[in-house]
């Protein structure tokens, strides 16, 4: 069985509400390491995977490994009963065919209890190769999100291009273009701020800007997302929370 | 014009 217990409920909200576009019905996949999921969007463009590590709950308990699969409109729904401050116990038996949730209140004079049915999910899981990438981006997630709504308003793609001296992304479209350039400036008062730029060798690559701000939903979990490149291959959008990650794996687009 | 690839062309099912 497993029972988990989140002290600050909040986290599990934000998770909810920065996968809930991309996919549909997942499995939690709950072990003694933790809760991970893995998932792809409808059109197999975009990949979910998260994980969140037992250590970030009190107490953690999964003595058999079960996978719980829930939709993510419903639980998020539910969730959505949950005050911010409250804890959140998640609870299932080995048969795994309903979720409970528990909500208490800081003064711990309410207590609200929630039972989801669960449903079997077929998924496809991905092996996703260890990558070595060609550049990594490290920058303030509210920037990356910026960048992306204002270059919505251009064109439905982003070209992203990664030299030493910083990150430019450029959108072209029908009423003009646009581009937006960070240089890299790790000395910067605000550490939070800083763009840092790791890179073996300049990439410049194409992605849907439509799903680069559905990523940008998990920017409430973290200050800093991380953006790893290489050519050709998947980009790896990462933000990482205290005692786990959130990681968005998207196909490029490529010239025919 | 530029084409949108999939996933799967990348990431062999496990």
């Amino acid at each position: 069985m497993l029972e988990a217990r989140l002290q600050t409920g909040a986290l599990l909200k934000k998770v909810l509400e920065a996968i809930k576009e991309l996919i549909t019905d997942a499995n939690f996949d709950c072990s003694d390491n933790g809760i991970a999921l893995q998932a792809m969007d409808n059109s197999h463009v975009a990949l979910v995977a998260l994980l969140l590590r037992h250590d970030g709950f009190e107490p953690y308990r999964c003595d058999r490994s079960l996978a719980l699969g829930v939709n993510l409109v419903s639980l998020s729904k539910v969730l959505r009963c949950a005050g911010n401050d409250d804890i959140i116990t998640l609870k299932a038996d080995d048969t795994a065919d309903v979720l409970s949730l528990t909500f208490e209140n800081t003064d711990n004079d309410r207590i609200s209890e929630y039972e989801l049915k669960l449903m079997d999910i077929d998924s496809e899981h991905l092996g996703i190769p260890d990558t070595t990438y060609e550049a990594v981006v490290q920058m303030s997630s509210a920037e990356f999100a910026r960048i992306c709504k204002d270059l919505q308003v251009l064109s439905d793609s982003v070209q992203i291009d990664v030299t030493k001296e910083g990150v430019k992304f450029g959108a072209k479209g029908e009423l003009g273009s646009g581009a937006v350039t960070l240089k890299q400036n790790g000395n910067v008062d605000k550490e939070e701020e800083a763009t840092l730029i790791e890179l073996q060798q300049n990439v410049s690559l194409n992605f849907s800007l439509k799903y680069l701000v559905n990523f940008t939903k998990a920017t409430p979990l973290a200050s800093r997302v991380s953006l790893s490149m290489s050519s050709e291959v998947p980009l790896l959008v990462e933000y990482k929370m205290e005692a786990g990650y959130i990681r968005y794996y998207l196909a490029p687009k490529i010239g025919e | 014009p530029m084409m949108q690839k999939s996933l799967l062309s990348f990431f062999k099912t496990a």
